[in-house]
């Protein structure tokens, strides 16, 4: 009996980065896999270590095909980022569930016809705290922006106290932690 | 048209075997 897997609208590219300072930057991102149905992305999920039990300095990055996980690529450079901060004590309660959720909005196309704005989505472990975020790639496009940080945020199952802001990637590379400010916020 | 899938479609698929 042939079995159809089901086909998702792109084709997603598993990165995975872990930190060696004896190396470039660029020499320790490693592409994982791509897969484009639905069927493949839990074989691949099933497969790799849960963000949690990453060591810290490590980050996996789902992209689409074609788009580096870095600012500098043509999709990402004009863009931004939907930023989760996390308490270190939510690493044991709340990242592995938040980083499913954002992989599911990203290969499901759960921002309707904003869809298309969506780069891909990083997660960084970190021992100071861990960082989840959704990357778009036009910071200029309020619409899309603000519809997908909305629909993101109630993803997550964030109460409406919680705020999240959008910074654009331009900000980030040339002003200091303290300095960033959020373009927009929900 | 766009495929598009909810959460709890997606999820249905988590423990399904890869082979019947």
């Amino acid at each position: 009996e042939h079995i159809t897997k089901h086909p998702l609208q792109n084709r997603w590219a598993l990165w995975f980065f872990k930190n060696d300072k004896s190396k470039t930057w660029q020499d320790n991102l490693r592409l994982v896999t791509k897969f484009d149905t639905v069927e493949d992305f839990w074989a691949l999920y099933s497969h790799i270590q849960l963000a949690s039990k990453l060591t810290s300095g490590c980050d996996y990055s789902l992209f689409k095909d074609g788009i580096e996980p870095m600012w500098e690529d043509n999709w990402n450079k004009h863009g931004g980022r939907w930023l989760i901060t996390l308490a270190k004590q939510q690493r044991r309660t709340e990242l592995d569930r938040f980083w499913l959720e954002t992989l599911l909005c990203l290969i499901g196309e759960m921002f309707c016809d904003y869809s298309d704005d969506v780069c891909g989505a990083v997660i960084n472990i970190r021992a100071k705290g861990d960082k989840i975020a959704i990357w778009t790639r036009e910071a200029e496009n309020r619409d899309g922006v603000i519809h997908i940080g909305r629909v993101y945020k109630e993803h997550l199952g964030l109460s409406s106290k919680v705020v999240i802001g959008y910074q654009a990637h331009a900000d980030t590379a040339t002003k200091s932690g303290s300095l960033m400010k959020s373009r927009f916020i929900v | 048209g766009k495929k598009q899938y909810d959460r709890d479609f997606l999820l249905d698929f988590q423990f399904m075997p890869a082979c019947i």
